[in-house]
């Protein structure tokens, strides 16, 4: 996955993320392509969740995954999340879970909560960077105000590191893969760089959802795993989802 | 470009997307939190009936390729149906509201909404 959150020279929070899914799942030889990837797409929605008739969040998820990966609070917040291998991963805290250890959160259904309950930015933060978890990962939360934009790097237990925007100090974006910010990330799998290449491109005064879905065209941003593409403006309350493809040639991952 | 990474330069002009790398809209859909739980994702998942249940048995077929006697989803269909209750308020009733709409055992709908976790090994 690649999430990036962007502050625009007015101050203004754009929120995007490529959805990748499926390594090692299942290579179709035939057709090039990631098998799970394949089934997966037919399978994306975009959700508006309403009480009393008022939307309380929207998402972009997967039909019959009850948790969330992407969404947004309309004029509040925005999240997705990206995963985060560990040796120490989410396989262990659920068989702690399944042995009746149940301190731990499910990750899909913690971002849900904080979607439907929380009513903040800082609130959001706190939740998900003090809740204990079964998986390790990667929280990317946008907000509605100049500065407001973090990445949470959580273990199962506890939190590693916030990363927060610093437009004073020129980071007027974070941008989040698969891996702690704050080592290289795999050299066969560094999706990173170009990445921050194309924003660095881009630059402050250009970024729109325009400029942020050209920068997760670009291979290997996009790859043969990538499912869909988010892009969320908190201020204007828009949420647009894509189906992506990744025809050859185009890297596995 | 045509060699691996298969890195390009940084794209322009992808959107509105169109072209081989976009492959549609993402349909719109409404779950209202008012309703019960269980029948909140009803409609939504009849649509959606058969590519999900696509996904189940691509899974299926990936646990009994790790362990080839099929002991593995015997064991998601006889274990986790048990541990529904111990899911936090109010994902156990929504988990069972998908299977029931998608007719498929609850194990198995359970196993699709946990993948997250078992996966990041």
């Amino acid at each position: 996955c690649t999430s990036v959150v962007a502050e625009d020279s007015s101050g203004k929070l754009y929120h995007a993320r490529n959805l990748d899914f499926g390594l090692f799942l299942g290579w179709d030889v035939k057709n090039s392509s990631w098998m799970i990837t394949e089934l997966l797409r037919p399978l994306v929605v975009n959700v508006n969740f309403v009480r009393n008739n008022k939307t309380v969040f929207m998402s972009t998820s997967f039909a019959g995954y009850v948790g969330m990966l992407t969404g947004m609070k309309p004029g509040i917040f925005t999240l997705t999340m990206n995963e985060r291998f560990s040796l120490d991963g989410g396989y262990i805290g659920v068989i702690e879970w399944i042995l009746g250890d149940r301190d731990g959160s499910w990750m899909s259904f913690l971002t849900r909560s904080v979607l439907e309950n929380a009513t903040s930015y800082d609130e959001a933060k706190a939740l998900l960077s003090k809740t204990q978890i079964l998986a390790p990962a990667y929280f990317i939360l946008g907000g509605n105000k100049s500065g407001d934009a973090c990445v949470i790097t959580r273990s199962r237990k506890s939190c590693l590191d916030i990363w927060e925007l610093d437009t004073k100090d020129d980071r007027w974006y974070v941008l989040e893969t698969n891996y702690d910010h704050w080592k290289p990330p795999l050299p066969i799998d560094n999706r990173r760089d170009p990445a921050k290449k194309c924003m660095n491109r881009t630059g402050q005064k250009n970024i729109s959802f325009t400029t942020m879905y050209d920068v997760l065209s670009t291979k290997p941003v996009l790859n043969k795993l990538t499912t869909y593409t988010a892009l969320m403006s908190v201020s204007d309350g828009k949420l647009e989802a894509y189906l992506r493809d990744c025809p050859d040639p185009c890297v596995p991952w | 470009q045509d060699v691996p990474p298969y890195t390009e330069d940084c794209r322009s002009g992808t959107y509105p997307p169109s072209g081989p790398t976009y492959k549609g809209p993402v349909p719109w859909y409404t779950v209202n939190l008012d309703q019960a739980p269980y029948e909140r994702w009803q409609s939504m998942i009849k649509d959606k009936k058969e590519p999900l249940n696509d996904v189940i048995q691509h899974i299926k077929k990936l646990a009994n390729f790790v362990i080839p006697s099929g002991k593995l989803i015997v064991l998601v269909d006889a274990l986790l149906p048990g541990l529904i209750g111990k899911l936090p308020y109010p994902f156990g009733e929504e988990i069972k509201g998908v299977a029931d709409a998608a007719e498929t055992p609850l194990g198995e709908i359970l196993l699709f909404n946990i993948f997250y976790e078992v996966f990041t090994v």
